[in-house]
């Protein structure tokens, strides 16, 4: 086995060298990790099932890689090994962004920016790396599906000092403040995705493009009342059957508050027990507003 | 608060700038201001001397201009615009979202019939689109649309610059808030009082029921 | 003051807060 196991790896390295990344990393499935017939420390296990990860997730193979992740997860808690850990991390997130998992791979990819270190162990690690997977991030929230869920996340990145800087920080400030994005905007957002996040989907919509009419319909519940399906499938741009039946998915899962009035074909953004509420909400406006402006008063010495 | 913050500063570029220029050289500055994103304010540029000096001359219409923009619409321009300079689509746009705040200030449901009159807008698309990226987004103004009902619900509207003859309207509002909120806090007092004096009443039929049933207890037994 | 003037126009305008039929028939 000790000899296979070297063939194997001398395989596999040449294979990565003429980039048959998924060749490679079926030449080290090989390898027995879980042989009686040797003694194989975890640290090892660990790096060889990372390693095979990370080789197919070269080729975007999100399914195999998982099944190298997932043996990898029963290992690395154990591990001190901080290279391998965080490689582990990144793996893992890149196979969440890949099964289109975005709000989780976001998390992930939010916690690996945040590392403090500059250098682990013999690797370096670079602040374009840092700002890459803080990209990443943000990008991953962005497509992710709206609702209270993703707001939080988003609320999180804005206020984020670092985000300020990346050039994808003018969409995520359209959308954390909850505005709705217009096709140049959108266009320009798609300019910074990978092919998987722009993949067609069974309803004929891409990735992005869901996560787009979605964000605008959340948009159009904070600035409407009510709007017809007609109007609203202007405003999102698809037709209106469409458009309803997206409203009707999301206040179904609790996304959006609302409800669907087929007969009028008209979409009511609030529920019928929000107007006193709204009321109590206003009153607090406006003695916040009152607030302020006694403040400004007292600044300018009256 | 927000919109007064933000637009603070642009304010008072503008006011430096026209307290150190005279005559024609303000009027490219009354256009920059009159066109400017970020401004909704313009009494403190009508009140640097320097462009009230500009009255009577042959810049005066510019003067004109900065009131309209202070205290006008986009209807006063239309009726006056052969004794005011052409506008620009910046000063266009501006002019009319100055008018959407001025229609805040007397009614707080805008129908879109009388939004589209006023704004010249022919259908309820470009209304609404102009209400959301131009007033909305800008934070100028805070509501909701209802296009059921076909209106424009009003929940904030920043402040224009005050007409001549506001600041009485706005002294008796304040002082009939005040009344009002005096009058309610006594209500509440009352109110209070009333529920206590309530609650006094109950537990003391509740002690006297009880104590008559133990009488009665006491008799049985 | 002016931008003191101008806060205080717009917030009395605020009031009354809510203005709508359904706020009506909901306060009554």
């Amino acid at each position: 086995e000790e000899q296979v196991l070297v063939i194997r790896e001398k395989l596999a390295e040449l294979y990565e060298s003429e980039q048959q990344w998924s060749k490679a990393a079926q030449m080290l499935s090989g390898i027995d990790l879980d042989s009686c017939m040797r003694m194989i420390d975890d640290t090892f296990r660990l790096s060889k099932c990372v390693q095979i990860a990370r080789l197919y997730l070269e080729d975007d193979d999100a399914y195999n890689a998982e099944a190298f992740i997932n043996k990898a997860s029963f290992l690395v808690s154990s591990s001190q090994h901080e290279v391998l850990n965080l490689q582990y991390k990144v793996c893992y997130a890149r196979i969440l962004d890949l099964k289109r998992k975005f709000l989780e791979a976001a998390l992930r990819y939010y916690d690996i920016s945040q590392i403090e270190k500059r250098q682990i162990e013999d690797e370096e690690i670079d602040e374009e790396a840092l700002e890459q997977a803080l990209s990443a991030a943000v990008t991953c929230t962005i497509l992710a599906a709206a609702g209270p869920q993703r707001s939080r996340v988003l609320a999180t990145l804005y206020k984020d000092e670092r985000c300020s800087k990346l050039k994808i920080y003018p969409i995520l400030q359209k959308v954390y403040l909850e505005r709705i994005l217009r096709k140049p905007e959108i266009d320009a957002f798609a300019e910074e995705l990978k092919g998987h996040q722009k993949a067609l989907l069974p309803d004929n919509f891409t990735v992005l493009d869901r996560a787009m009419i979605e964000h605008n319909l959340l948009s159009a519940s904070k600035l409407y009342k009510n709007i017809s399906f007609h109007e609203l499938g202007t405003l999102l741009g698809i037709p209106p059957p469409k458009a309803e039946k997206i409203a009707s998915r999301m206040i179904y899962e609790d996304r959006m508050k609302g409800s669907i009035d087929q007969v009028e074909a008209i979409i009511h953004f609030e529920d019928d027990t929000e107007e006193l509420e709204q009321w109590d909400q206003q009153i607090v406006g406006v003695c916040q507003a009152l607030n302020d402006i006694l403040d400004s008063m007292a600044k300018k010495g009256f | 608060m927000d919109i007064e913050q933000k637009q603070a500063e642009v304010i008072d570029h503008f006011v430096k700038q026209a307290s150190v220029l005279k005559g024609p050289a303000l009027v490219p500055l009354i256009v920059e201001a009159t066109s400017n994103p970020s401004l909704f304010a313009f009494s403190e540029i009508l009140s640097v001397p320097n462009v009230l000096e500009l009255e009577g001359t042959e810049n005066s219409v510019y003067v004109g201009l900065l009131r309209l923009f202070a205290h006008g619409t986009w209807s006063d321009y239309k009726s006056n615009a052969d004794r005011l300079p052409q506008l620009s689509a910046d000063q266009v746009l501006k002019l009319k979202q100055l008018t959407v705040l001025t229609q805040a200030e007397t009614d707080k449901v805008l129908p879109y019939s009388q939004l589209m009159q006023e704004l010249d807008v022919t259908n309820v698309r470009e209304l609404e689109d102009f209400l959301i990226n131009e007033c909305m987004y800008a934070g100028i103004v805070r509501g909701k649309l209802d296009q059921l009902q076909r209106c424009f619900e009003v929940q904030f509207a920043a402040g224009r610059d005050l007409r001549p003859g506001q600041l009485g309207n706005m002294i008796q509002t304040l002082s009939d808030w005040l009344s009002t909120s005096d009058n309610m806090l006594l209500s509440i007092q009352e109110k209070i009082k009333w529920a206590d004096g309530m609650s006094e009443s109950d537990k003391k039929h509740r002690k006297d029921v009880e104590d008559r049933i133990e009488e009665v207890k006491k008799s049985l037994s | 003051e002016n931008s003191l003037l101008r806060q205080v126009s717009s917030l009395l305008r605020r009031l009354p807060v809510i203005e709508s039929g359904k706020f009506q028939d909901d306060f009554l």
